[in-house]
């Protein structure tokens, strides 16, 4: 999947099982992942488990847990907000809201004021998260492998990454060059994501090349959603461009020569 | 539930004879649904005068902790809980379980220029450390947030 990170990044990776994504004193969150038709090195999310741990005075642990076509409006242990005990009560700032029913859910958790977006898109889930920066750098700095193992701080290992250039992302508009999946060429491809995302906007480029990696269309609406999501939780200021992006670090994404 | 026990206690604590540095600020009256009432907030006072009432607010807390599992419910128990806390930072009490900031109300007979206030409180003590809903008022400004997104192949 592509993985916006906290720092700014924008990694498509390969990462296949469960991974984490966060990981800190107040959340953890746990992505599964598997190979997206068979043989395509892409994988996509099918999972994801959200654990809130609690806090005193205002909830006890709760786990929120998706998966492929079955998006849940509440946690595991069937409550809808946090509380104690098996107590739910509002003051405890937990609550899942379901917007689209199988489809979309948020949760808020304001204590920590942090908001979580989970929506299933085609066959596969997509997750965002708002968080304060003292909520998000509240791990164990101590340990080494603390922030490592948090793919939204550090994005993909490098093992990991997926060489969006080589993967066909987008011809910039020259003709193409010829790599197809499924029915896409890079030209249709860049077309059917013009319909959904500005091409400046920071998804397009990941829109293109789940085109051309799977030719599966609703990645095209994924990515509109991935990007809907980060106009309404993102900080505005964390809102990287794609230019910007095409000069930025490993990993960034490009557009091929 | 006893928080109104609690609240008695405190606006007894706080009203009596000798509190002269609390009824300076024009008295008191406990924490209560809609936030703290009275005028204590206004102002920072300087540690040493607030030592009496950062006194009664740590008991006033303690109060609260005891009757935390039986007033896990109650909006006016969550309430206090919040409201003690934003009284404490604003008298520069330097939390519930630390020793009296400022040295105790013998700087009240004193002449001297008051101390520099106690340092604040680490960042990590902010609004995770508060009570249910805190950070609704408290909420940090749009650049101190963090933003992670997954999706796609």
């Amino acid at each position: 999947p592509h993985v916006r990170t906290f720092p700014g990044g924008m990694h498509a990776c390969r990462v296949a099982g469960a991974w984490p994504l966060v990981d800190n004193e107040h959340v953890h969150v746990q992505a599964t992942s598997v190979p997206v038709y068979g043989g395509a090195t892409a994988t996509a999310t099918s999972k994801l488990t959200i654990i809130f741990k609690g806090q005193q005075h205002c909830t006890d642990e709760r786990v929120y847990h998706a998966e492929t076509d079955d998006l849940p409006a509440a946690f595991v242990d069937g409550t809808k907000m946090g509380g104690l005990g098996r107590r739910q009560y509002a003051a405890s700032g937990l609550l899942v809201t379901e917007k689209v029913p199988g489809r979309h859910v948020e949760i808020s958790a304001v204590y920590i004021g942090t908001t979580v977006a989970v929506r299933q898109v085609g066959r596969y889930l997509t997750f965002a998260i708002r968080t304060p920066a003292h909520v998000a750098e509240a791990y164990d700095h101590d340990e080494s492998l603390g922030q490592a193992l948090q793919l939204c701080w550090r994005g993909c290992p490098g093992t990991e990454r997926l060489d969006q250039e080589a993967g066909g992302a987008g011809d910039g508009g020259g003709g193409g060059d010829g790599r197809t999946a499924g029915v896409f060429t890079a030209r249709t491809a860049r077309a059917a994501c013009e319909e959904r995302l500005s091409v400046d906007d920071p998804y397009f480029e990941t829109c293109v090349f789940d085109l051309l990696t799977t030719g599966d269309l609703s990645f095209a609406q994924a990515a509109a959603f991935a990007s809907q999501d980060a106009v309404e939780l993102a900080p505005p200021l964390a809102v990287v461009s794609s230019r910007e992006q095409r000069g930025g670090g490993p990993g960034a994404l490009r557009p091929s020569a | 539930c006893r928080i109104l026990k609690c609240n008695s206690e405190f606006v007894a604590a706080t009203s009596g004879p000798g509190r002269s540095s609390v009824e300076d600020g024009g008295g008191v009256a406990a924490v209560g649904p809609a936030g703290p009432v009275g005028p204590i907030g206004r102002g920072r006072p300087s540690p040493g005068s607030a030592a009496p009432l950062c006194a009664a607010l740590r008991a006033y807390s303690a109060c609260t902790r005891r009757t935390s599992r039986a007033c896990r419910g109650d909006l006016a128990y969550h309430s206090a809980v919040l409201g003690i806390e934003d009284l404490m930072a604003q008298n520069a009490c330097g939390g519930t379980s630390a020793v009296a900031a400022g040295g105790g109300g013998g700087r009240l007979a004193s002449s001297e220029p008051s101390p520099p206030p106690p340092p604040a409180p680490p960042a990590r003590a902010g609004p995770v450390r508060r009570a249910c809903g805190a950070t609704r008022a408290r909420a940090p400004p749009a650049g101190a947030y963090r933003y992670c997104g997954l999706s796609g192949d």
